[in-house]
């Protein structure tokens, strides 16, 4: 069985979502 | 028996990747194609015994991926204390940022991760450091709400005043 493939890692957007300071 | 060094080491398959990585000394640090090594793909998953063993093979703590990702702050965002700590006791620089303008303790806020917060803090990481856009580990933890993670900031900003 194929053991699943993990997606390369990757740092997240800090601020997504919130209005620029 | 098809699994790349990178996927050996983010499912913490140890035992398979220390034979492919016996067969080429050089591939313990054998970027990908973005530029992160296996280190950081174990610290990224969160696979202690892995990382410690790839440091213990001669993982290059310091090194960073092509947007200046690093170990440190791929775990830090997973809130994975103890491989945060293990880096850190190789002496990786505790606010290394990225293009983001991310630093390991803006991600661990941004995770919400209160253990990991409390640690980077104990061990010098700076709060005076901004995103991108401006926000400060503070800020960020007030605008997300995340209340554990101001107090455990507040405290530790009252504790440095005390001293």
């Amino acid at each position: 069985t194929q053991l699943p493939l993990y997606t390369s890692p990757s740092l997240p957007n800090i601020t997504l979502g919130l209005p620029a300071t | 028996d098809t699994l790349s060094i990178y996927q050996l080491a983010a499912q913490g398959e140890l035992t398979l990747l220390k034979e492919n990585l016996q067969k080429d000394e050089n591939l313990v640090n054998k970027p990908d194609k973005r530029g992160f090594t296996p280190l950081m793909w174990a610290s990224a998953f969160g696979e202690i015994e892995t990382v410690r063993c790839l440091l213990e093979l001669g993982a290059d703590p310091h090194a960073l991926a092509d947007q200046r990702e690093s170990a440190v702050s791929l775990a830090s965002t997973g809130g994975y204390t103890g491989i945060v700590v293990l880096l850190l006791e190789k002496n990786v620089n505790i606010n290394s940022y990225d293009w983001n303008g991310g630093t390991p303790i803006l991600y661990a806020v941004r995770g919400n991760h209160v253990k990991c917060v409390e640690t980077l803090l104990a061990r010098g990481a700076d709060l005076t450091m901004e995103a991108d856009s401006g926000y400060t580990p503070m800020d960020l933890a007030v605008a997300l709400g995340h209340k554990k993670v101001q107090q455990v900031i507040e405290n530790h900003i009252l504790k440095l005043f005390r001293n």
